[in-house]
């Protein structure tokens, strides 16, 4: 089965996320 | 943090909408592909937002996304 996810998709920008530390 | 609902995404303006659940998104796709968490929740805002919020109460089927997402990501790098 072919996956519909696309490789070529923008990649996304959190606003805000900080590691866990 | 409370649960990301369908009323609360319908009440933002459609470019936010993606945003939003990128933002719940991204944390959880990180803790599992820390390098590839932009890219991986990147590739899953394409899915459709009501299963998108499916996939956020589901952590299982969350998981199968990204591990398929990672194998897309592979299969492409590979054909480079």
């Amino acid at each position: 089965r072919k996956s519909t996810l696309n490789p070529n998709a923008k990649e996304f920008n959190p606003r805000s996320f900080s590691q866990p530390k | 943090q409370e649960p990301l609902t369908a009323s609360m995404l319908a009440a933002a303006p459609l470019h936010e909408q993606k945003q939003m659940i990128g933002e719940r998104l991204y944390p959880l796709v990180h803790n599992v592909h820390s390098q590839l968490a932009g890219k991986i929740t990147g590739m899953l805002l394409e899915i459709d937002n009501s299963e998108l919020l499916l996939m956020l109460e589901s952590p299982e089927s969350l998981h199968a996304k990204i591990e398929e997402a990672v194998a897309v990501l592979q299969a492409h790098q590979a054909m480079e």
